[in-house]
């Protein structure tokens, strides 16, 4: 892999991964890969223009303003962020957006929700954690819910999905939980996916592949 | 109603989920 093009080498900027490795861990065709790319660049380029995706140029991107915090988009963004050191390189842009690939098996979607969800990374979705999602939810929606309907929601969901009774959801208790609900995974499949070539013509332009 | 008193429901609703805006021009 020494035998890189000096001009190719200088054009790519630091996050930058070949499309060729990236297609072939994933779901998606080196076109496909390609034409992520340039939704890469546009969203890597829009504020801070190093072709790396920092958290405001994210926040822009979801809610067309950089400074709205979302405590759900600050968690897709920490996931995203597989080396955790504060932005999104194309490669992990890539991998990450495959989960969310309509022909991705159901299983790989139950666990990356599951990691969402789970905020405080103890391996299970505590009551608390669970509370404060709902919480963030309600402010998000500006829905005025008493204490006691907030705790009521709650109560009601543990009541279904922990089903050993130990006051936490774990992997397994949630796989069950969103087999049995698959409504509740309608976010985890981006249909946009299957159709990124027709949404992105202009890789092509930009295109090393000869397929 | 159980579904409406379901919280994954609720917050899988979240714009911060919808990375669809993400394709948006």
């Amino acid at each position: 892999m020494g035998c890189v093009s000096s001009k190719e080498s200088r054009r790519r900027p630091p996050g930058y991964e070949d499309p060729n490795t990236l297609a072939r861990e994933t779901t998606f065709s080196v076109n496909e890969v390609e034409a992520l790319y340039e939704l890469y660049k546009r969203i890597s380029y829009s504020i801070t223009k190093d072709g790396l995706i920092h958290k405001e140029e994210f926040q822009l991107a979801l809610f067309r303003n950089s400074n709205k915090r979302n405590l759900f988009a600050d968690r897709i963004f920490d996931l995203f962020d597989l080396k955790r050191n504060g932005v999104i390189e194309f490669g992990e842009f890539v991998r990450s957006l495959d989960v969310f690939h309509p022909d991705t098996p159901v299983e790989e979607k139950i666990a990356f929700a599951f990691r969402l969800y789970d905020l405080r990374g103890t391996g299970f979705i505590g009551r608390e954690e669970l509370k404060e999602m709902v919480l963030a939810i309600l402010n998000e929606s500006e829905l005025l819910l008493s204490d006691d309907a907030v705790e009521e929601i709650v109560d009601q969901t543990f009541r279904q999905a922990d089903m050993n009774g130990d006051g936490k959801i774990d992997p397994d208790e949630w796989k069950v939980f969103a087999s049995k609900n698959p409504a509740l995974l309608k976010n985890m499949t981006l249909p946009y996916l299957k159709d990124i070539t027709m949404a992105f013509p202009s890789f092509v332009l930009n295109s090393g592949a000869s397929d | 109603k159980p579904e409406s008193m379901n919280a994954f429901a609720l917050i899988s609703r979240s714009q911060g989920f919808n990375l669809g805006n993400l394709f948006e021009k």
